[in-house]
């Protein structure tokens, strides 16, 4: 067998060189790198995959840049809806929440599923009420919000469109910019 | 959307997603991110995988499980099945998007048919490498 390894994602979209800045490109390649030796060092040290995949997962969770938990998307009336799975290959095990808005970590609660639950999938209510009685931090909804992201939501909003994580279109002139 | 995929020294496969969905999506919209089978998929005989697109698509055209279905039914190589599920299958639906997969031996795909994808991998010992658009 080869060596242990493991790769991340952290989101696809209308991503052109020509709209990134090297700054921007930079801040991403960081965060995944980071990532990437988080996960890296718990399968060196032995640890599992599905333990390496759930601490990349919440690690990218934290991060505002990606869409999941903090830095997550709109929706149409503002608020957050996340989801998020988990599924271990050594007995098709997994475990899964949707449409939870308070939870800080939805991989958490996806594998708190996975682990001490009979079920698949959770959703909303339901699973934050699991997520709690789990102990999993419960935060503010406005926990996710950026600014960035509501930026994107007035322009989807003005396009009555919905996008992708990283497709929302930059105008070559801001709308909201003013001038004298 | 974000995700990961792993193999252990144990040679034990797994995977993961999360994700906040679409911008100006409905609410109570469910995309295939907390689906197994659709955005999410492990299983130790042939594949992990996590997905990131138009979930409506990825849902439809069971789109992790598929890649496992092709490998497994098929005979064919992860790059071969993952390139098939990406550039050929979610195309023809019109769907936008990437996957990163490990298969059992440790080979490591990430296909995707938007512009760019955030992405990496880690060999334990070596140095990560990570990457946005096609090479």
């Amino acid at each position: 067998m080869e060596k242990a390894v493991i790769a991340i994602h952290g989101g696809a979209g209308t991503l052109s060189r020509s709209n990134t800045s090297p700054e921007t490109a930079r801040k991403y390649t960081e965060a995944l790198h980071q990532t990437l030796l988080a996960g890296q060092a718990i399968l060196a040290a032995g640890g599992s995959a599905l333990d390496a995949v759930t601490e990349a997962v919440r690690l990218l969770e934290d991060i505002p840049l990606f869409n999941a938990g903090t830095g997550s998307v709109f929706t149409h009336a503002a608020t957050h809806e996340m989801d998020a799975c988990i599924m271990d290959g050594r007995r098709l095990d997994a475990g899964a929440v949707a449409g939870v808005r308070c939870v800080r970590n939805p991989i958490l609660a996806a594998r708190a599923v996975l682990d001490n639950s009979p079920h698949v999938l959770l959703i909303s209510d339901g699973a934050e009420q699991f997520a709690r009685e789990q102990g999993l931090e419960i935060v503010a909804p406005d926990f996710f919000s950026t600014a960035e992201r509501a930026a994107q939501l007035r322009q989807a909003r003005g396009q009555e469109q919905v996008f992708l994580d990283h497709d929302v279109p930059v105008p070559p002139i801001s709308p909201d910019t003013k001038f004298g | 959307t974000v995700g990961a995929v792993a193999l252990d020294s144990q040679g034990n496969l797994a995977a993961a997603t999360s994700t906040g969905g679409m911008t100006n999506k409905r609410p109570g919209r469910v995309g295939d991110s907390p689906l197994p089978g659709a955005g999410c998929y492990a299983n130790n005989a042939n594949v992990a995988v996590s997905c990131t697109g138009t979930g409506e698509v990825f849902i439809r055209m069971l789109a992790a499980y598929d890649v496992a279905a092709l490998m497994e039914y098929s005979g064919v190589s992860l790059p071969e099945a993952a390139d098939r599920v990406i550039k050929e299958k979610l195309v023809a639906l019109n769907g936008e998007g990437g996957l990163i997969a490990i298969d059992r031996e440790g080979h490591v795909v990430m296909p995707f048919n938007t512009e760019g994808m955030y992405r990496g991998v880690a060999w334990v010992g070596d140095i990560p490498s990570v990457g946005i658009w096609q090479e």
